[in-house]
């Protein structure tokens, strides 16, 4: 329903803006409807300003910041309506060290509802899981679960 | 719900029986380029319902399918099951406890399908609807697949809107 | 030829006027994120006569120009300069040595745009045709932008065959 | 022309062919006319199985077994008409350690011929180039090359 809709919507676009705030350590965005009178079928755009930068189309921000805005959306959606959980396939590959470190705070900090499955190369972000999963083919083209740790 | 437990056999490069256990806050899988790590993902997306090829890579459904090595065989099936438990002392309105969710789903080379849900033989649709609204339902917000984080802000308004509204 | 230096003014994020010099084999650009690195990447395949905006991110050419700061105005136009020298002891068939090649390019917010090849004014066909055939030219396979090193195995059969027919 | 298209064509599939051999360990790939009556006209298509696996539609192989693929081809294209430089930005996101250090050592084995331009993150990558750029905004939205190391 178009309530419903609405409801979530703006729920959803207020911790979109909080978590970009943290994230960003400051800036603008938000998610717009495109045809205001019609919330029923309009479709919705999305803006995002990092502080001090000027707002513009949201493609020519860096691979980084546009991967770490997507993820606050995400983020926000589930703040709105948690997943049991949410399976996250490298999704740190473009992130720099900085906001590797703040990507995975914000995973922990949402850890307690809804539990993560993540997928990753690096280092720091295997460091703050609690079992870690390795995966190998030993034989070529067969997988296998070869080692389970525990930080 | 939270979950408990991941069962492939025949699902891509996982050709034997392999189980997962997810008892965490954050499991992270980890492995070189190319060991399962995505087919992992790619496991769970389809047994909650995922029904594009494109979205596991493949070009028809029988692409999931254990295809063989130098080694060993093709597989005649793919499996998947995924085990939910209630949180604790989850329990329905009225007081009754909340039961576990097992999702099962098989392929065969025939093109033969079967769910199960519970046990009891299902159709995907009862799949689809199990899990509406949560996130894993057919416009899947909590499977993020290798690559397509930024999708989010190169998608179709619509598309967007299909997101918010599976949430809503 | 090889690379001698690259020179930015107005091109995206780098409003000052910047100078890079590339007298090595390999020379790796590092950063955080945002920081200007692929506009970097950008503002070479710019002025090699890169003429889709989506390409470089933008919706319209104008969106190269540096539109400001909440501490800077926006510019009123973009200049970059690419400097390649000739490797030594290059010679033309005839004997005679070989030229560096300097092209600059400028876009001013009007939608006016000068090329210039060695300090003289050309056209943008000039510049393509300069790089025809080495990879620098109209279906550059020397300059991968980010996200895109797959791109040859998901495009379509024809894309690919303009890439081996640049080099051909 | 057609005799020009083939010459290169053969030739290039070829160097892929070596190329992806010493990245895989073994294994087949190569490209295919889709139409090999019509060699001015046809479309490319490319296959490629690592050693041990069975030849699968490429799209099914995993993200970084991919970026090593198409980066072998465009090292193939180099060997058959070197370009005078090369720039990649963040290639080697998708790539483990060991697939990695094979990447740096393909530039390296290329960089007497092609100058390579390396826009990364990675450490590994980093320590392979003679010259480091770093770039950043201490005015924010104003980018500054502020340093730059030899190795
Ligand atoms: N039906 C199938 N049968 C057998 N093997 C398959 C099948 N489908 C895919 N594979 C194999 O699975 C491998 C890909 O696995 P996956 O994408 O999970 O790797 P990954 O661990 O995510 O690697 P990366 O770190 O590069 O992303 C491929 O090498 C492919 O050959
Ligand atoms: N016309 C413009 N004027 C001013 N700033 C611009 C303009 N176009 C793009 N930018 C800015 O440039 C920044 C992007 O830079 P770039 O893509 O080079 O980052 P990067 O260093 O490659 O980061 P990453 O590591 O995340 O890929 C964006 O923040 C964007 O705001
Ligand atoms: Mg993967
Ligand atoms: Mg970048």
């Amino acid at each position: 329903s178009c309530e419903q809709f609405l409801e979530a919507f703006k729920a959803i676009d207020l911790h979109f803006k909080d978590l970009f705030r943290v994230l960003f350590g400051g800036g603008e965005c938000g998610m717009l409807l495109l045809d205001e009178q019609d919330a029923l079928e309009s479709g919705i755009d999305i803006y995002a300003q990092p502080p001090g930068k000027k707002l513009q189309n949201i493609m020519l921000l860096s691979g980084g910041e546009k991967a770490l805005i997507a993820f606050a959306l995400l983020i926000a959606i589930f703040k709105y309506r948690p997943s049991p959980f949410c399976v996250l396939d490298e999704v740190d590959a473009p992130l720099d060290e900085a906001n590797i470190a703040r990507f995975t705070n914000l995973v922990q900090s949402m850890s307690d509802v809804t539990q993560f499955i993540i997928i990753t190369h690096n280092k720091r972000t295997i460091e703050t899981s609690q079992r870690i999963y390795g995966i190998t083919m030993e034989q070529p083209g067969v997988s296998k679960v070869v080692s389970v740790s525990f930080n | 719900h939270k979950l408990e437990s991941l069962e492939l056999v025949g699902f891509k490069s996982f050709c034997d029986k392999t189980s997962v256990i997810f008892n965490d806050r954050i499991t992270s899988i980890v492995g070189p380029n190319g060991c399962g790590k995505s087919n992992v993902a790619e496991a769970i997306s389809w047994v909650l319902g995922e029904q594009r090829p494109k979205s596991l890579r493949g070009e028809k459904m029988e692409d999931v399918i254990f295809n063989g090595t130098s080694a060993r065989k093709p597989l005649g099936f793919a499996e998947v099951t995924l085990a939910l438990k209630p949180i604790e002392e989850a329990t329905l309105d009225d007081g009754i406890p909340v039961d576990p969710i097992v999702v099962t789903r098989r392929l065969y080379r025939s093109g033969e399908s079967e769910y199960l849900i519970n046990d009891r033989r299902c159709r995907l649709l009862d799949i689809h609807q199990t899990f509406e609204g949560t996130g894993l339902g057919f416009t899947s917000y909590a499977i993020i697949e290798q690559g397509r984080i930024g999708s989010i802000l190169t998608s179709k308004p619509m598309e967007r809107r299909s997101l918010i509204e599976e949430a809503a």
